[in-house]
């Protein structure tokens, strides 16, 4: 485990954001919800990416408006060229 | 709008389609009636022609189909992803998947099977997802659309037209020249002698050419460079754009436009962007640059403004003493304002309207006078 910060819970939104930005917006595969570092650097810019893309305001954080959105109903085609 | 990666799109205007078998939860007629009525949707503002096939292989064949179903994108059973489709090319290229694990209808009651189908058809003509809320290439689902008064956005029309130009004068209007779609008419001719370039940059080992909204993207293993969007990889970019340039170090690439900068990563806008030109040295005289590239050997990065040049040590992030200076100084034979600047194979090549100066910074004279586009296998 990495030293500078244990394993937090498991959060089911994050993963459900994890997964849904490496869909869609090439969130690296590799990072991985286990080694979550403490800046999460590669998530916050995805999900502020995505937060842009969708035209929501961009927070950087999962609150409930980027929540709902992310469980609507939506194209399975990614949302940003690979 | 945005198109995908590399711009594929039909290269012939007559498509066909087929329906390669149906959900349980209408009328084979009613699945008929939807697919017709969305392909309708594009043909009313494109040349596109589409052609109904009850066997064989056409070119966008639809079929429904849940979780696993031999294209390595599973669909996830009911919600979230409702359908996916592919840009045009042969085989499974430009076919439409929609997951039968959806309830499919008529109405607004389930999943409506004509929104669902316009949009995945959009992808099938290469169309990328639009970050326009009210576009019908918005990826996600509006279950509040007014299906009696459906209308494509003008974000929608704008895309399927730039790849595909408007539908022909019908006979009754008046014969007016159609104007093609930008790849088409002209503006975007890679061979165009004339051609000049906004901004250059490496990126990764490749090299990409920025003009208007547009990059071209030469891949070392692939002789023909590809024409994308610039929105296609950076939907938050602007288009027109005055300068950019690779520092590998920090595997970055660094966007110019007025007085603003973005620093990029991949496909990834680093946080905290755009910041101000003037952060990293100008003063406020100074309200764009025309062009800047990074010397990997030196760490320093050369930024061109009209007539003069400054350089930016990378080391110790500043704008050094002494400059600017005059670009005819350091660079003789270099004339005329300065678009673009790469470095690769040692020289430098200096690129001013639709001349392009190959420059040895040892011999410190012009080894060569080409064409701008000499790049693009023209």
């Amino acid at each position: 485990y990495p030293l500078n910060g244990a394993v937090k819970e498991e959060n089911p939104n994050m993963d459900f954001a994890q997964k849904y930005l490496k869909n869609y917006y090439n969130l690296a595969k590799d990072v991985n919800q286990v080694y979550r570092r403490k800046d999460n650097g590669p998530v916050v810019k995805k999900i502020q990416e995505m937060q842009k893309f969708l035209g929501l305001e961009v927070t950087g954080k999962l609150d409930s408006n980027t929540l709902e959105v992310i469980r609507k109903p939506r194209c399975g085609v990614p949302d940003v060229g690979q | 709008f945005s198109t995908f990666p590399g711009m594929p799109k039909w290269r012939k205007n007559h498509l066909t389609y087929r329906i390669v078998n149906y959900t349980q939860d209408l009328p084979r007629a009613a699945v008929d009636s939807a697919i017709k009525k969305a392909l309708k949707v594009w043909e009313g503002v494109t040349p596109l022609t589409f052609t109904r096939m009850l066997e064989g292989e056409a070119d966008i064949m639809i079929s429904f189909a849940v979780r696993e179903h031999g294209d390595f994108y599973p669909f996830d059973g009911p919600g979230n992803r409702l359908a996916h489709a592919y840009p045009p090319g042969p085989e499974f290229y430009g076919d439409v998947h929609f997951d039968d694990d959806e309830k499919w209808t008529e109405d607004a009651s389930g999943t409506n099977l004509f929104l669902v189908a316009a949009h995945e058809l959009g992808h099938s003509l290469g169309l990328f997802h639009s970050t326009d809320t009210k576009a019908l290439m918005y990826p996600l689902y509006n279950s509040f659309t007014d299906l009696t008064r459906f209308r494509l956005s003008q974000d929608d029309v704008d895309g399927i037209q730039f790849l595909y130009g408007p539908p022909p004068p019908s006979p009754a209007e008046p014969e007016v020249p159609a104007e093609s779609s930008p790849l088409e008419s002209g503006t975007l001719v890679k061979c165009d002698p004339a051609l000049s370039f906004d901004a250059v940059s490496t990126l990764r080992g490749e090299i990409l050419f920025f003009k208007n909204r547009y990059f071209w993207r030469k891949l070392h293993w692939k002789p023909q460079p590809e024409l994308n969007l610039i929105s296609t990889f950076w939907p938050s970019l602007p288009s027109d754009l005055d300068a950019a340039y690779e520092v590998i170090s920090k595997d970055a690439v660094f966007i110019f436009k007025g007085r603003k900068f973005w620093e990029v990563r991949g496909n990834d806008v680093q946080a905290g962007y755009p910041r101000s030109i003037h952060t990293l040295g100008f003063p406020a005289t100074i309200r764009k640059i025309d062009a800047a590239v990074s010397d990997k050997e030196k760490k320093k990065t050369y930024f061109f403004t009209e007539d003069k040049y400054w350089r930016f040590d990378e080391k110790s992030q500043s704008m050094e003493k002494g400059f600017p200076r005059f670009i005819a100084d350091d660079f003789p034979g270099v004339d005329g304002k300065v678009d673009a600047v790469l470095q690769a194979f040692g020289f430098f090549y200096f690129f001013s309207g639709s001349t392009q100066f190959e420059f040895d910074p040892n011999a410190r004279k012009v080894t060569h006078v080409l064409k701008s586009n000499s790049w693009l296998m023209c």
